[in-house]
């Protein structure tokens, strides 16, 4: 009781083969992209400073000033970094409209209640991703837009040097 | 096969200059994913070899985990190509290190405290397969983080990075107007790429050369597509000659940005054979933007000279180009042109002849259907904007010149 599902993975892309259980202590950053305020003044502004014909052509803004713009509800910021912080996380990163976790696998797994395995690719290549469902606080779930870097499967590409031969 | 491009190549056809000195402030840099890194060596070796004066990379401008020893050749080209064309311009190379593709880079890049100015992006999938290739699987629609929410989540980061006065350029994708998650084009509509479809970046498609001749060293003087036009004629990449199509088409996400409605509707309405209505968004967000060689550029990589080909040439060339721009912006004004393409189009609009009207070839191909049978649709360039080569390819003496105005 009280989580919200905010995604259920039941399968992965073809390229990636499912592996063990990913170890207790293997790092894992994650992204909480918190939903922010203000979004159509920032759209009018971008094109205001993006317009050659506006009069506030290349006035650009600041960070700071981008960052207060569209900072989400003060109840959204303390509320997730509550749940992270009982959660286990240690190192939480303030990046404004989002907070980044710095953690473990074992943290990451009692916060968003999922459980995370080894993908291996063809290639070699090894990335650690839930698998499952995985769930935020009902009560934090209308302050999130996504929590981003613990479903996606990296796009490993053909090597362009197949595709032409030097001239 | 195709013509070979060297950095002198983009000199004598876009009209780049080869002595050129660099605002203090103008940077330009390489994004990064896939862990894909660079080696300052490789860097050094091309501008030995083509003869291309290049500034090397301070320590703390190369941004995330760089692993020279294992250097990938879509990192290498990048970082050649832009620093090639972008002469005197600080460089800086951003591997984005974390595993939250591009909404991990544009909120990391937006909070960073110094970054380059022009940033040229690589990479790019399936509108709709950011769900699948990002996010989830075609099932996370019913459960709050769908591919639309991701896609417009991200535009709202680019938003946040152009209004600090960064330009953002994309490549257009190496499979057609029908993308690769279609490969043999069996389903009924269209894949638009993102980032490329977004229309908060600058999205270039990619072009080769037909009927090129030899360059001598140093090159003849060339000061626009005029005196140029005799090295070859520029036309949208071909499967026959390059191998794969430039990506390009319209947005399912974003609809048709004002910058670019005129154009949009100039091309639509100008009787060229479209695919069927049902296969695109003729109301959303047409893209490329703009174009630049893609076919047979010439990089040094694990011990040689050799050919790639892609958008993911055209992209870093055209970064390069435009940081040629800011320059010229900086010195005159002290601020850097910022997200380009209402710029772009207002331009092309005052100034036809800042760009090079690419108006041979199509986007049909994926490198699966072409290559074995299936039967692939696309768009056709035309004169004027077009979602194969967009505006064209720069003519930087009339981009300079307008810009200094």
């Amino acid at each position: 009781s009280g989580r919200r599902v905010l995604y259920s993975r039941d399968s992965h892309p073809a390229d990636w083969k499912q592996g063990e259980r990913a170890s207790a202590d293997h790092p894992v950053r994650f992204i909480v992209a918190l939903k922010q305020q203000n979004l159509n003044i920032l759209e009018d502004a971008f094109w205001a400073v993006s317009s050659p014909d506006s009069p506030r052509y290349r006035q650009f803004l600041t960070t700071e000033e981008i960052t207060n713009l569209v900072r989400p509800k003060p109840e959204a910021i303390a509320g997730v970094r509550t749940w992270l912080t009982q959660a286990g996380v240690k190192e939480i990163v303030d990046m404004g409209d989002a907070l980044e976790a710095v953690t473990t696998v074992s943290v990451a797994e009692i916060a968003l209640n999922t459980q995370f395995f080894m993908f291996h690719h063809q290639s070699g290549n090894k990335v650690v991703r839930q698998f499952g469902e995985y769930s935020v606080p009902v009560g934090l779930s209308e302050h999130i837009d996504l929590v981003a870097g613990i479903s996606e499967f990296p796009i490993v590409r053909e090597n362009p040097f197949k595709k032409i031969a030097a001239g | 096969d195709a013509t070979a491009v060297v950095p002198q190549t983009i000199q004598n056809s876009y009209g780049t200059p080869s002595n050129h000195t660099a605002d203090p402030q103008s940077s330009t840099g390489v994004i990064e994913f896939e862990g894909q890194s660079f080696a300052p060596s490789d860097l050094q070796n091309f501008a030995t070899q083509t003869l291309t004066p290049i500034k090397a990379l301070s320590s703390d401008h190369i941004v995330g985990p760089n692993s020279p020893g294992s250097a990938g050749v879509e990192a290498t080209l990048d970082i050649q190509y832009i620093a090639a064309v972008g002469r005197g311009d600080t460089n800086w190379f951003w591997l984005e290190g974390g595993t939250a593709w591009l909404y991990g880079f544009s909120t990391h890049f937006f909070n960073a405290a110094s970054t380059p100015l022009v940033v040229s992006i690589s990479y790019g999938w399936s509108e709709a397969a950011q769900c699948q290739q990002g996010i989830g699987g075609a099932e996370c629609s019913q459960l709050g983080v769908n591919s639309q929410q991701y896609v417009e989540r991200v535009n709202t980061e680019f938003q946040k990075i152009g209004l600090k006065g960064v330009s953002l350029i994309a490549a257009s994708g190496d499979s057609g107007a029908n993308g690769r998650t279609d490969g043999l084009c069996t389903e009924s509509h269209l894949n638009p790429t993102f980032p490329a479809a977004s229309p908060y970046i600058t999205a270039v498609g990619a072009t080769e050369i037909h009927d090129g001749t030899p360059l001598s060293n140093p090159p003849p003087a060339c000061s626009g597509a005029s005196t140029c036009a005799s090295k070859g004629t520029e036309a949208a990449v071909s499967y026959s000659q390059s191998h794969f199509a430039s990506g390009g088409g319209f947005s399912n996400v974003a609809s048709t940005p004002s910058y670019q409605k005129e154009a949009v509707s100039s091309y639509l309405s100008s009787g060229v054979t479209l695919p069927p209505s049902s296969y695109y968004n003729s109301t959303g967000r047409g893209y490329p933007d703009v174009a630049a060689f893609g076919s047979n550029v010439q990089i040094y990589a694990q011990g040689s000279i050799q050919g790639v080909g892609g958008t993911s040439c055209s992209a870093p060339i055209f970064g390069g180009v435009v940081g040629l721009l800011n320059d010229i912006s900086l010195s005159k004004s002290g601020k850097p042109l910022g997200f380009l393409n209402p710029l772009l189009y207002k331009m092309h609009s005052d100034k036809p002849g800042a760009f090079t009207d690419v108006t041979i070839g199509d986007n049909h191909c994926t490198e699966e259907g072409c290559g074995f049978g299936g039967s692939c649709k696309g768009f056709k360039c035309a004169a004027g904007w077009d979602p194969v080569t967009g505006l064209g390819t720069p003519v930087y003496s009339a981009m300079a010149e307008y810009v200094s105005n």
